[in-house]
Parts: structure tokens; C-alpha cells; sequence
């Protein structure tokens, strides 16, 4: 089973529409392995970004190098997936 | 024992679990559901729609599909409390009551089972099919970029290995080739519901073309009331619109295939995440996820009986 231990998702808020086409771009570094929950689409709307543990730093570093903020949104996504399996095996019991 | 009221509802559940509740569901209510096998997937998993009807030929109906992008786990989720909630409500409330009385409702709780298999053994985050795409290492075809409706335009992407691979051909999985027989097989579709998962979003065409659909007046003002009626429950905010203007530019999706092929009510939900858990929506909002959700529901259902065209 494929582990995402350590991998954060990225709330990012892009201000305008260069900062919104950097963004597009990172999905074709495919080194980076990112994956877009929430696509960017236009300035008013956020986009998530699943980053893998190995790729944290060089898309922490490229969004604040052009200067885009953004947030963690998920901290450790490996963590969330074990509750998820908690609760599930936990209902299966009961 | 085989009993839907013993089922967890506030917990996400397996392709087999669902599989089995399916069957439990139409042996306790054996006048109103039916559950049709409309194909089978890549791997060759039987495809179910579970079939609401209180009688007559061919009558008008509302389509409803979850689960087409797998990891959207939140939606399957949501299908099944309907469901539920479906079979108890029909004799017991009268809004539903008069609406199975007049229309007929398919649920296609895994639309993507291959896909939901997997989120399950091997990655959680699996969005798309199974399916093995030629001279490419990658796998799997964005289920809701392969209709026959812009198909392959820029909202789409020609690479195996994107999250929206749009497929070799339209129609191309046959996950969408089924959905795409039996409606127009069916030819008495209303209304189709898509639902996705994250954002708060009830999207209608077009999504390949910045075009105003014909009905779109007609479209937007349900859309509204829908939501009016979502947000009464819990506060939960939407927005709403056609894809292209409310997010980007998606081509070969469901709805814009149906709309294109006469369901004039066609939508697509995305469903909560009020608290920032992506498609990892905690298993506690599952039930004031589709208890809001159904409200919309209710709202575009009696739209679509007191409005036949």
C-alpha cells in the first residue's frame, strides 16, 4: 500500500494571473510529482497541492521565491489516512 | 444477518461492503428497489445502479452517479445514506413520496469501482480508471474528461500520466460506455447529478465552452433554490454556476455530455469540506454531508416533476 508519510497538502493563494500560471506549471515538473486537488482556476479560488515528503522543500522554496502565500493545509497526510483506517476497522467491530 | 439498519452510515465502507448492503437494501424493499447491472469495469467488476420505482413503463427519470473520481470517498458515502434514505422515506414523507410517484431514480453508488478498489488495497488517492493506456507506463483515464462532449480540447489533458487524461477515444472506459448505453437506451432521463467531491460547488454546462447553454436561466435560478436549501441545514457555503466561468475550462465531462443529449437538468456537486480535509473528509461529516446535500436533492427533483418538457 502506498504510504504519504510526511506529506503535506499546500493551500496556496495565488494574487493574479502570472502567479496562477506559475502554479499551472508545477504539474509539469514532473520530478516534483505534485498532484492538484484544487486546480488553479482564478485568483478568487484556492488551490491545493498534494506534495510529496521529497518535494516539500523545493515547492516551499519556488512559492516563496516568486512569492506566492500559501498555508499548510494538511500537515502529515499519512497521519489522517491512519485515523481513517481506525475508525473504519473500529466500525467493522462494532 | 444481511440488514441495512445495522450498517454504519457515519463510516466509510469497502467496494464489497457496499456491494452486500446494495443487496440487503433491495431484499427489505423488494417493491421499490431494483438493482441493475448496466456492465462491468476494466477488471471486470460488475457496475450496479440501483433502480427506485413504484411502477409504470419507461416512466421519466433522475440519474444520480457517486464516486466517478474514486478518492472522492466522501461521495460514495453520500449515495449510499441516500439511498437509505431513499427506501425508508417513500410512503412515510410526502415530498418523496409524490416525486416516486411520477419519476423514477437510478443510483449509481461506485461509479468507479476498479478505481475504489484501489483506493482501498494499494493508494488512497486514486482518481481515475484501471484501465492500461498504450506505449505509456502510466495507468487509468479521468473518467469525467472522456464524454462525447469537447472531448480533448484544451480543458483536457493528452498526457497518460495526468489526473485528467481524457482516454484514447470518447467513450473509451467502459465505466462511461455503460452510463452512456443504458441513458440513452433509457431516452427518458430528466435530470442527471454528478457528485464530486471537494469545494462547494454546483456547477451546470457548459464546461468545454464559454457558451451559455439554451437553458441556462432555467439552470442557474434551480441552482439557487438548491442551494438555498443546502445552506438552511448547516451553513454550509456553496457557489455556483456553469464549470467553465465558476472554475476553469473541462472538456468531455459528464454533465455536458448529458445536457448535449436532451437531460436538461444536468449538475454536478461538489461536496463539503468545510474544514480544510481535502478528499480526506473526517467520517463524523458523512451524515451532515448528505443530509444537506439531500435537501438540494429534494429541491431539483420536485423541479423536475412539476416541469416536464
Amino acid at each position: 500500500q502506498k504510504l504519504f508519510v510526511g506529506d503535506q497538502v499546500l493551500r496556496v493563494t495565488a494574487k493574479n494571473e502570472e502567479q496562477l500560471t506559475l502554479l499551472r506549471g508545477l504539474e509539469g515538473m514532473e520530478h516534483l510529482q505534485v498532484d492538484l486537488w484544487r486546480s488553479p482556476a482564478k485568483a478568487s479560488l484556492p488551490v491545493d497541492i498534494h506534495v510529496p515528503f521529497h518535494s516539500l522543500q523545493s515547492v516551499k522554496a519556488f512559492l516563496e521565491y516568486n512569492d506566492i502565500p500559501y498555508s499548510i493545509m494538511l500537515e502529515d497526510l499519512q497521519l489522517l489516512l491512519d485515523q481513517e483506517q481506525e475508525e473504519m476497522k473500529r466500525s467493522r467491530m462494532l | 444477518v444481511r440488514n441495512t439498519n445495522s450498517f454504519s452510515y457515519s463510516t466509510y465502507h469497502t467496494l464489497d461492503e457496499i456491494y452486500n448492503w446494495i443487496d440487503s437494501l433491495v431484499a427489505e424493499h423488494p417493491d421499490l428497489v431494483s438493482k441493475i447491472q448496466i456492465g462491468h469495469t476494466y477488471e471486470n467488476r460488475p457496475i450496479y445502479v440501483l433502480k427506485f420505482s413504484t411502477g409504470g413503463s419507461n416512466r421519466p427519470a433522475i440519474w444520480i452517479d457517486t464516486g466517478i473520481h474514486s478518492r472522492e470517498w466522501i461521495t460514495q458515502a453520500t449515495g449510499i445514506w441516500t439511498a437509505k434514505k431513499i427506501a425508508s422515506d417513500y410512503g412515510k414523507e410526502s415530498t418523496l413520496t409524490s416525486i416516486l410517484n411520477n419519476l423514477d431514480i437510478f443510483l449509481l453508488i461506485v461509479t468507479n469501482p476498479d478505481g475504489f478498489a484501489y483506493t482501498h488495497s494499494t493508494n488512497r488517492m486514486w482518481r481515475k480508471t484501471r484501465s492500461i493506456n498504450a506505449g505509456s507506463a502510466c495507468v487509468g483515464v479521468d473518467p469525467n474528461r472522456n464524454w462525447d462532449a469537447g472531448f480533448g480540447g484544451p480543458g483536457a489533458s493528452k498526457n497518460p500520466c495526468s489526473e485528467t487524461y481524457h482516454g484514447a477515444y470518447p467513450h473509451s472506459e467502459s465505466e462511461v460506455k455503460a452510463i452512456v448505453d443504458f441513458l440513452l437506451s433509457h431516452g427518458n432521463v430528466k435530470s442527471l447529478l454528478s457528485i464530486h467531491s471537494y469545494s462547494q460547488m454546483l456547477l451546470f454546462p457548459y464546461g468545454y465552452t464559454n457558451n451559455l447553454a439554451p437553458d441556462h436561466e432555467a439552470l442557474n435560478n434551480l441552482a439557487r433554490e438548491a442551494l438555498s436549501a443546502l445552506t438552511s441545514l448547516h451553513g454550509t457555503k456553496y457557489t455556483y454556476g456553469t464549470t467553465f466561468a465558476t472554475i476553469y475550462q473541462a472538456d468531455g465531462t459528464t454533465i455536458d455530455w448529458a445536457y448535449n443529449n436532451g437531460i436538461k437538468y444536468s449538475y454536478t456537486f461538489e461536496l463539503r469540506d468545510t474544514g480544510r480535509y481535502g478528499f480526506i473528509l473526517p467520517a463524523n461529516q458523512i451524515i451532515p454531508t448528505a443530509e444537506e446535500t439531500w435537501l438540494a436533492l429534494v429541491k431539483i427533483f420536485e423541479h423536475v416533476r412539476d416541469n416536464p418538457y
